[in-house]
């Protein structure tokens, strides 16, 4: 299996993945790559802070009143409130945007929902992507959980992921003013073959966790 | 945004003993020169002066991937038991707006080239506008012109000769099914089989206790077999 995530200018992230699937797999078997929520998953979402209810990449950017004067200095942690000369905080509205490729043995893929969970666990668990995505497919995660005592003998549970996710902080006018992105990848198995290019534009090529 | 791009390109029981050096350069040599060629294309403008969108970029950097055998996907793709490639490829985008479908996954292919092509495409068209109307039929400029083709519609995966009647109208490149043979992916499916035979034999000499095969044809613990 092959796959790619990227994140453009216009902050959409998109993934693609194809494959020839398992080995001398029965002819007429679908594997996860096809398989929405299994091999593949992409969406994005809006995070009020500070008890507003958490919306959905469908409910519209919310508006908020009065301009921020200030910006959320790293969005990828928890965003500053900001008080703007009023008694209560504002609220800052972030858009996260998380899309993720997975490889390695389909049919655990496909009895996880593993590329939708790593999904649900950033938005309904309030996790990171790079939390999430290790929760399902890093050493010891739900896909390798799955496998059982066929852990090890039959190539069940063994996978990896590659990923990004990308935040958007909108200001009380619903402009967006800041965004960054992060680059997730983790693995269960032996090696992942990947690469990547980081914020200074430098090109990365990994197979182990550390070579 | 700054744009930004991952890829992989397998993953499974790879190690040190199942990955000798010279196998580590040929994989490092393609995956730095795709991941430098699909970053380019990412931040290069088009023609029109527009930037490339996360969908085009994604699909250009797999359509690499596919193209390079020492993948499993598109040429050197892994065999089924009976000998033969079924591909299978997807994708999805996040900002639901342009696209409602949002995602699309293909199966079942035997002769379409670019797997990640025909997936694109289906996600581009019979979406934007046709989600839900039930339109039956969607004019297409495919390789012989205008042509009348079964729409997508809304559907979210298409599977084999369907699926490949669509790729043929909207003029992507179809090949025999010879195109995506290699010796390596030949030869590990036959290697698979026989392990699973001798497995099997092996088992049932009450070694390991009958009709439990110790090892399959689809996984080894001695050399990386693509898990898809």
């Amino acid at each position: 299996t092959v796959g790619a995530v990227v994140v453009d200018a216009y902050g959409t992230v998109c993934v693609a993945t194809s494959t020839g699937g398992l080995t001398n797999k029965l002819t007429g078997r679908i594997g996860d790559t096809p398989t929405v929520g299994a091999g593949f998953w992409a969406e994005e979402w809006l995070e009020e802070l500070e008890g507003q209810k958490a919306g959905s990449s469908s409910c519209p950017a919310v508006v908020l009143s009065g301009a921020l004067k200030g910006l959320v200095a790293d969005c990828l942690s928890t965003p500053r409130m900001y008080q703007l000369g009023s008694s209560s905080p504002k609220r800052v509205v972030t858009k996260r945007a998380i899309a993720v490729s997975g490889t390695g043995n389909g049919d655990s893929f496909l009895r996880t929902t593993a590329a939708r969970t790593v999904g649900a666990i950033a938005q309904f668990g309030k996790e990171s992507g790079a939390v999430a995505l290790t929760k399902v497919t890093g050493p010891g995660g739900e896909l390798q959980r799955s496998a059982g005592d066929r852990w090890g003998k039959t190539g069940e549970g063994e996978g990896g992921m590659i990923g990004i996710e990308c935040i958007v902080v909108y200001d009380g006018d619903g402009n967006a003013v800041e965004s960054r992105s992060e680059i997730l990848q983790d693995f269960n198995c032996g090696g992942m073959l990947r690469a990547w290019v980081d914020e200074q534009g430098v090109a990365f090529m990994r197979v182990f966790r550390k070579d | 945004t700054q744009p930004r791009i991952i890829i992989h390109g397998g993953a499974g029981n790879i190690r040190p003993e199942t990955m000798p050096p010279e196998r580590y350069q040929l994989f490092r040599a393609s995956l730095l020169t795709i991941i430098s060629k699909s970053h380019r294309f990412l931040l290069n403008p088009l023609p029109d002066g527009s930037l490339p969108t996360a969908l085009d970029s994604a699909t250009y950097a797999v359509t690499l991937l596919e193209d390079d055998p020492l993948y499993n996907a598109g040429r050197g793709a892994v065999f089924t038991r009976d000998g033969i490639n079924e591909l299978e490829a997807s994708i999805m985008i996040t900002n639901p707006t342009r696209w409602p479908k949002r995602g699309v996954g293909v199966s079942g292919l035997r002769r379409v080239k670019n797997p990640i092509k025909l997936a694109a495409e289906l996600l581009k068209r019979g979406g934007q506008d046709l989600v839900g109307k039930g339109v039956a039929v969607e004019d297409v400029e495919g390789a012989e012109g205008r042509l009348n083709v079964p729409s997508a519609q809304g559907h979210t995966h298409l599977h084999g000769a369907a699926a490949e009647q669509l790729a043929e109208a909207y003029g992507l490149e179809l090949v025999d099914p010879s195109y995506f043979w290699t010796k390596d992916r030949w030869e590990q499916h036959r290697r698979g089989l026989e392990r699973e035979k001798a497995m099997a034999e092996l088992t049932c000499s009450g070694l390991h206790g009958c009709g439990t095969p110790a090892g399959t044809a689809s996984w080894s613990s001695d050399e990386f077999i693509p898990q898809g």
